[in-house]
């Protein structure tokens, strides 16, 4: 616990360089696995309050660090085998609310280039808050989970279907989605957005607009903002170049 | 010729000390020429240092730890030696000049989490092994 040892007297103490300085710095994030030192934009000062999904990746991020003391056991059951896990932000949302008979549905669109290669997903969720329905609703409402395969310029787009999960109009909390099966296409065509599409239905089938059955989107408060988090394992540990 | 003076050899003990005991302040914990004898040594990595605490979210820095010691002759049971190692410095012992002594190198590592944001914002949590030392040992 004491300082490191010091250096014996004849061993002169040597100030990096500005470009050792950055070289080791360099070899320092290629050991984290980062090609470069990222960087983020400076969030607004509006958005100084905490976003939903840096909150969930620091909880994600003490789960793993305090089992980091047990040795990996249980963390290895709890956040499956992952090496990585990203949540993504940056997302269009669309709100599609048609004539009467048309069916409701809400859409969002991330920008998966980001997605470091050589990382096959072992899992993806779109997580998205719900406050108990303000208006009379069934009881029972069903929310299903589409990807948004290809868009068709006049008639509806091909969709994949991913999820469903049923729920009661008066619930509240995060509802998790599982959009895993939607990451098979990622990983052929990393530089096209992935695009989520979102249908709420009564038991007896009729189409509900999102919003008024208190599914919350991009205008709700940030700590409780839609987002997707994806767990990946590394295929194989990168090799680093030698410098 | 005068037959040279035999030295008496200091008398070698041959007793271990406790497995389990580390060693205490009047242990000889000094290895030859008043050296520490291979064990683990606090490091700690921080990201404050690095100047990178507008990307890095969590942690601070961590405690990577080194290692560090004389691997020498006999290598009691506290220094984790492979059976090599202790073969390594008896013969190193016989031959100082062709047999370099045995290495004090992790014997356990474990991971640590960073979790960053990336140049687009997201919320990265990377799980990177191998960059804790928990033990040392003479290899």
């Amino acid at each position: 616990g004491g300082p490191g040892p010091r250096p014996p007297p004849g061993c002169p103490q040597r100030r990096l360089g500005p470009r050792e300085r950055r070289d080791l710095q360099h070899e320092i994030l290629a050991v984290l696995g980062l090609p470069g030192r990222p960087r983020p934009r400076a969030p607004p000062a509006g958005a100084r309050l905490p976003a939903s999904a840096p909150l969930f990746m620091l909880d994600l991020y003490h789960a793993m660090a305090g089992d980091d003391d047990e040795d990996g056991g249980s963390r290895e059951r709890l956040l499956g085998r992952a090496d990585l896990v990203m949540s993504f932000v940056n997302m269009v949302e669309l709100d599609r609310a048609l004539g009467p008979q048309e069916p409701h549905w809400k859409e969002f669109r991330f920008d998966l280039t980001q997605i470091p290669a050589g990382e096959a997903v072992t899992a993806a969720e779109f997580r998205i808050y719900k406050l108990p329905s303000t208006h009379p609703l069934n009881r029972t409402l069903h929310v299903s989970m589409f990807e948004v395969v290809r868009e068709r310029a006049n008639r509806e787009s091909d969709l994949f279907f991913l999820d469903l999960q049923t729920l009661r109009a008066g619930d509240e909390g995060w509802l998790v989605l599982d959009v895993t099966a939607a990451s098979d296409r990622w990983l052929l065509n990393r530089n096209k957005d992935l695009g989520l599409r979102l249908y709420v239905e009564t038991e007896d089938g009729h189409s509900v607009d999102p919003g008024l059955a208190g599914l919350l989107g991009q205008r709700a408060p940030r700590s409780k903002q839609p987002f997707m988090v994806t767990f990946f394992r590394a295929s194989s540990s990168p090799i680093r170049a030698p410098r | 010729a005068v037959r040279p003076l035999k030295r008496r050899l200091p008398k070698k003990t041959n007793e271990l000390p406790q497995p389990n005991r580390l060693p205490g302040i009047f242990d000889d914990i000094h290895g030859s020429h008043g050296r520490h004898v291979c064990r683990r040594h606090e490091l700690y990595v921080s990201f404050q240092d690095l100047g990178w605490l507008d990307w890095v979210i969590a942690p601070q820095g961590y405690s990577a730890y080194y290692c560090e010691g004389e691997c020498s002759f006999p290598l009691d049971s506290c220094m984790n030696a492979t059976n090599h190692a202790i073969l390594q410095s008896l013969v190193h012992l016989m031959k100082p000049d062709a047999v370099p002594k045995a290495c004090c190198a992790p014997t356990k590592l474990s991971a640590t989490s960073v979790l960053y944001y990336d140049s687009s914002n997201n919320v990265i949590l990377r799980k990177h092994r191998n960059m804790v030392v928990k033990a040392c040992g003479c290899h």
